[in-house]
């Protein structure tokens, strides 16, 4: 199928099964075409995904199985989609993109949330003009004051959950968030509210766990605020 | 299409190793 044809579908107003199926078609198509039909896919392409998205997380009727589904399968497609420099550009350059992405950080739906804060955490250390990190945090406490919850929670809850990825997937986004800030103050800053909203009872019982990847970004953390201790 | 594809899969595989950021110390 073109790029064409899917934005056809995506125009179509379909639902449910339908619509889960047009998104994991659209997935394979933008994981294995050239870039050229990401490109033809596009701007337009993008805006389509995203404002799905945003109505299928907007709609309290869609919290069925397959509107979740539908959610997650779109976060596939934004992550297939940005998976080279124009369809990056695109995202980056799109105003909803990285708040949309800060929305699927819900700790009800860890496989979903797993990939929204890997994709958050992949943006979050780019190198680029604009100081990306920011733009994530910036999300990160529009969502929380629009949930009225602290910005952090979400994050601690990855941490609570059974969901071995995601602990882990949270911590990625915690290294990111903080590694990137410039300033010290700012760094020692973001550590202390994790640690006072009660990440250090957490990691004790996380660095019980035996995990390859969670050790690396437990080691990370550690080390991360070892120098700035020392800088302080 | 060389270094045009790949940008998150090669940022997320830093990330898990830890890579990302061990630059960023040195």
């Amino acid at each position: 199928k073109s790029a064409m044809m899917y934005i056809q579908e995506l125009k179509s107003d379909y639902r449910d099964a339908q619509l889960l199926s047009c998104l994991e078609s659209l997935r394979v198509s933008l994981n294995n075409n050239p870039v050229s039909w990401v490109q033809n896919f596009g701007d337009e392409g993008l805006a389509l995904l995203l404002n799905l998205l945003r109505k299928l997380q907007d709609d309290k009727e869609e919290c069925s199985h397959i509107g979740v589904k539908c959610q997650h399968e779109i976060i596939r497609c934004l992550k297939a989609f940005m998976n080279n420099k124009c369809g990056l550009k695109s995202m980056l350059e799109s105003v909803e993109g990285i708040p949309l992405l800060v929305k699927a950080i819900n700790p009800r739906v860890s496989h979903m949330m797993v990939d929204a804060v890997k994709l958050l955490s992949a943006i979050s250390i780019m190198e680029h003009p604009e100081n990306l990190h920011e733009r994530v945090l910036e999300a990160i406490t529009e969502e929380a004051e629009r949930q009225d919850i602290e910005r952090f929670q979400p994050l601690l809850s990855g941490m609570r959950n059974h969901n071995i990825a995601l602990k882990g997937g949270c911590m990625q986004l915690i290294n990111a968030l903080i590694s990137r800030g410039e300033e010290l103050d700012f760094r020692i800053h973001i550590r202390s509210e994790l640690l006072r909203l009660g990440l250090r009872e957490l990691l004790t019982e996380v660095r019980k766990i035996e995990n390859e990847e969670l050790r690396v970004q437990l080691t990370v953390f550690d080390e991360q605020a070892e120098d700035d201790s020392e800088d302080l | 299409e060389g270094d045009e594809t790949g940008v998150m899969d090669s940022l997320m595989e830093a990330l898990q190793s830890g890579a990302a950021f061990r630059d960023r110390r040195k």
